[in-house]
Order: structure tokens, then C-alpha cells, then sequence
């Protein structure tokens, strides 16, 4: 289950976006135990002024995408505005019986999308 | 030649998460070791809903590192004992004429690239308590031939909770690889004359680092 995409072109201001990843969907609902699927999330989203310039409590810009706003805010054909990507992630776990029907807890860093940046 | 078919979406995560890319469909049902839970549940910020990076307990979680078992490691594995699923009863003995056991552990799912940071042996015996314990033995066991070098000898004070012992440094040196199988004889003598103990359940938890799971970033952080 993803949060629509917004039109064609990645409408609204760079922020993370709602992605569930559901085990079942891929078939492993026999294997893997828990959990049942992850938030994974994903980013979409401009990074035009002032959105850059992340707000009080976000991720602080990067001065590099700050200066490319800026120069695609003067110049539009130079060079097009940062990315929006994610800039903090959390680790999952996945507990499940694998092939020697061992019960194995595998863990698994920067899964999650907790907060989106501009780069 | 023909370039082999791009893996389809489930494939693809598969081997994204390192996991083996065919999974023959439903295990055997077993029920899962409550030890598995609790440290999945210590673990999964998600299961737990308290946010990215911190426990239940509002500790913060160190990436590839097991905290409650206080090692470094990124894949805990539960195994059970392969050998006679049923063993025939044990006729009582005198002490010091008590049955050994003979114990296999398959470790073919551990890849050469993971480090074992632990390998502890659980034992449930059944077995009237003996005011003076037990002494356990364990030795290296290979098919057909007599017993091997005792690994390790440990005074066993009660039966009424699982019986642990480690094994890395002990079973395997430290700084190996897991080998491929695991196959051990134990031996369970109470310190007095008495009736001899019921081997119940072994299992094996084995934790590992796979330094591929775990990103330099990761790691710098810690």
C-alpha cells in the first residue's frame, strides 16, 4: 500500500510518504513469523525554495542543496533543483523459519523512511 | 549466451535481504522459542511502536549488536538438536553408569562470511532433584568413531531451570567460521548415587555478525 503519487510530477513540498510492505503480498506470510509487514515509507516531493530550507524540527538543509535552489531559482536551466531523498532511517527485524526450519532473527539496518531531506 | 533472466520483485528483495532465494513454501509447524520472541520484541522498533532506535525500555539500541544477549551480532538462530527425535527410554542405572547422548546441530545455513559471536547450548532434563547436582560433559563427537577430547565439564547445581553452556572457544575456536555441523556427546553424572537424568530438549542459539548486513555507516554510528 503506497500514498498516491501526487499527478505526474512529484507535486507538494519534499516530505516522507506512507509505504506498508506487506509479506503476504510477496507470498512469505508461511515463512516469516513477524512481523507481518514494515512501514518502509518513501520521499517524493520539491525542493524549491523555501522548501529547502527545512522548517523548525526537520532534517537541516544541506548547505549544497540550498546554494542549487538558490541557482535554479535565478537560472532555471542550471543544473535543476536537489533531490528530495531520504535523510533518517531506522532498522527492521524479520523473525522467520528458514530452509533447515531453524527459527532465525535477522535484523536489518536503514529499512525505514523516518524523515526526507533535501540533497 | 543468454543474459539469465532478471529475478521478479520477490526475488529481487529476497536477495536485497540476503535471504536464500527459494524458500521451499510452509515450514514444519514448530512453535517458536519464547527467547525468539523476546529478543524479536526487544528488537523491533516497530513491534514495539516507541519509535526509530530505542526499546520498549527507552534504551538506545546499537545498531548490529545484540543487546540482551550483550554481543556484537546481527542474526540470532534458534536450532534444534537433528539427532534421535525420539530417543528410547533409558533404563535407571547406578551413578556413573548414566546413558550419553549424542547431540547434531545442523549449521549449514550459517555462510562462511558470518563471525559467531555466540553459541550457547540449552539443555532440558527431566529427572528427580539431587540435593548434591549433576556434572555435565560435553565432547566432540564424530560419526562412528569413539568419543572425542572433552570440551567442556560443568557442575549442573539444579535441573529445575535449563541447563546452558557455551560453546565458542569450547566447540569451535573463537575466531572460525561455524562449521558446517555440529555433532557433540553429552554426558550427565549425578554427583551421589542416583537415578540417572532424561535428556528432553537440547537447542542451540547461535548469534552471528555478517558484516554485510552491517553498514559502515552503522557501525560508525556506534
Amino acid at each position: 500500500e503506497a500514498e498516491p503519487a501526487v499527478g505526474g510530477s512529484p507535486g507538494g513540498t519534499c516530505r516522507t510518504r506512507r509505504l506498508y510492505v506487506s509479506f503476504r503480498e510477496v507470498g512469505w506470510h508461511r515463512w516469516v513469523i513477524a512481523p507481518r509487514g514494515f512501514l518502509a515509507n518513501y520521499c517524493q516531493g520539491q525542493c524549491a525554495l523555501p522548501a529547502t530550507l527545512s522548517g523548525p524540527g526537520g532534517t537541516p538543509p544541506l548547505n549544497h542543496a540550498v546554494l542549487r535552489a538558490l541557482m535554479h531559482a535565478a537560472a532555471p536551466g542550471a543544473g535543476g533543483l536537489p533531490c528530495c531523498v531520504p535523510a533518517r532511517l531506522s532498522p527492521i527485524s524479520v523473525l522467520f523459519f528458514d530452509n533447515s526450519d531453524n527459527v532465525v532473527l535477522r535484523h536489518y539496518e536503514d529499512m525505514v523512511v523516518d524523515e526526507c531531506g533535501c540533497r | 549466451a543468454r543474459a539469465p533472466a532478471p529475478p521478479g520483485p520477490a526475488a529481487a528483495l529476497l536477495q536485497a535481504l540476503w535471504l536464500p532465494n527459494v524458500h521451499r513454501g510452509a515450514p514444519t509447524p514448530r512453535p517458536v522459542p519464547p527467547v525468539m520472541w523476546r529478543l524479536f520484541r526487544h528488537r523491533d522498533p516497530q513491534e514495539a511502536r516507541v519509535g526509530p532506535r530505542r526499546t520498549p525500555q527507552g534504551t538506545t539500541l546499537r545498531p548490529c549488536h545484540v543487546e540482551e544477549l550483550g554481543v556484537a551480532g546481527n542474526i540470532v538462530r534458534h536450532i534444534p538438536d537433528r539427532g534421535a527425535p525420539t530417543r528410547p527410554p533409558e533404563p535407571a542405572r547406578a551413578a556413573g553408569q548414566c546413558p550419553e547422548w549424542t547431540v547434531v546441530f545442523d549449521l549449514s545455513a550459517v555462510e562462511p562470511a558470518e563471525r559467531p559471536s555466540r553459541a550457547r547450548l540449552e539443555l532440558r532434563f527431566a529427572a528427580a532433584e539431587v540435593p548434591a547436582g549433576w556434572e555435565l560433559s560435553i565432547t566432540q563427537a564424530a560419526e562412528g568413531e569413539g568419543a572425542g577430547p572433552v570440551l567442556l565439564r560443568q557442575a549442573v547445581p539444579t535441573l529445575g531451570t535449563p541447563v546452558r553452556a557455551e560453546l565458542l572457544g569450547a566447540a569451535w575456536p573463537r575466531n572460525a567460521s561455524a562449521p558446517r555441523s555440529l555433532r557433540l556427546a553429552l554426558a550427565l553424572r549425578p554427583r551421589v548415587p542416583a537415578a540417572c537424568a532424561h535428556l528432553a530438549e537440547a537447542s542451540l542459539l547461535l548469534v552471528t555478525l555478517d558484516p554485510r548486513l552491517c553498514h559502515p555507516l552503522a557501525r560508525l554510528r556506534r
